[in-house]
């Protein structure tokens, strides 16, 4: 799975997701992707945040929604994704679950469950290439 | 910290992360112009065979797409869930935000949006996708999402039907959630 946050110079928001889902799935099962809040969710002048993992968990949670709502809080994105990778890690401590996040001014973080490291791509105009940064789980 | 524009994604898909960056950089383009060709870029690169056509088969051998994009500014959202035989499903699902007043459309009737907007219908499987599918087979349907059914899912595969109570065998019953996906079905596939 794909999950992609893009914020524009502006500090205009968008985020996506793209998968196939999970292998040997029951025939029309789908996965957090395509539901709001669940496999993405943003809102203006706040943040965005996107997710990857299992999403039979996922949906459950609303995590991208629960990151979100903390940086309306005041979180920093890493304390924001980590806050709703525990809420879902509580319940399902096993489930391999993953959360970028960043707000509108362009702070990126990102945390995760059940895999050993995360690893996510970032460029921004601080950096000449993308770089893949990994977050311990 | 960090600076604007950003594009940021999961995984190291960074072929995704150029393409977003091109689009919203050097292009003029906006960040949902960018999502789009970002997430489309790794749709025709399959990465890492969880996205786009050609991975991860449902138990019937076919791969379905779900995709969703979203625009901050107007709260507008689109999304398609087990898209079938359209491999663009992040552009789909941007028909879907762009063009109806809808939020997520799912299967065959999804297909049928998209083919009307002129997507072109074609097989989401490859020979990627048809070994994986052999090898499940294979491998007495080995792992699957089924419990308390019979016969037991995690010894052979179906058709599976639901047991009468005082027939159900033990290794069926699995009422703990957290064994629903193992560490080594979430290297094999994930959302």
């Amino acid at each position: 799975t794909i999950g992609m946050i893009v914020i524009d110079s502006n500090g205009l928001i968008s985020t996506g997701t793209s998968t196939n889902g999970l292998s040997h799935k029951i025939p029309g099962r789908v996965g957090d992707s395509p539901i709001p809040g669940a496999g993405a969710y943003a809102e203006k002048d706040v943040g965005a945040a996107a997710g990857t993992g299992d999403g039979d968990i996922a949906m459950r949670f609303a995590p991208a929604y629960q990151a979100v709502v903390n940086l309306k809080l005041g979180m920093s994105p890493t304390i924001a994704a980590k806050d709703a990778i525990e809420r879902m890690a509580n319940y399902f401590p096993n489930a391999m679950l993953a959360l970028i996040v960043a707000n509108n001014q362009g702070d990126f973080g990102a945390a995760c469950n059940g895999i050993e490291t995360f690893p996510f791509s970032v460029i921004n105009p601080n950096q000449s290439k993308v770089t893949v940064y990994r977050v311990n789980c | 910290k960090g600076s604007l524009p950003l594009v940021i994604n999961t995984w190291p898909f960074t072929n995704a992360t150029i393409a977003a960056w091109e689009t919203i950089y050097h292009e003029g383009g906006s960040a949902v112009d960018a999502v789009e060709r970002g997430c489309s870029q790794c749709e025709v690169d399959q990465c890492d065979g969880t996205v786009g056509w050609g991975g991860s088969p449902d138990e019937n051998g076919e791969t379905t797409l779900d995709a969703m994009i979203m625009d901050a500014t107007t709260h507008d959202i689109g999304a398609v869930g087990a898209l079938r035989r359209v491999k663009q499903a992040i552009s789909v699902a941007r028909k879907v935000m762009e063009n109806t007043n809808h939020t997520l459309l799912v299967g065959d009737q999804a297909t049928q949006f998209a083919l009307s907007l002129g997507f072109h219908e074609t097989s989401l499987t490859s020979d990627k996708s048809r070994k994986i599918q052999a090898d499940w087979i294979n491998n007495s349907c080995q792992p699957n999402y089924w419990i308390n059914v019979n016969p037991d899912p995690m010894l052979q595969c179906g058709p599976y039907h639901l047991p009468q109570s005082d027939k159900l065998i033990k290794s069926n019953t699995i009422d703990n959630p957290n064994t629903i996906i193992s560490s080594s079905e979430s290297e094999r596939g994930h959302d």
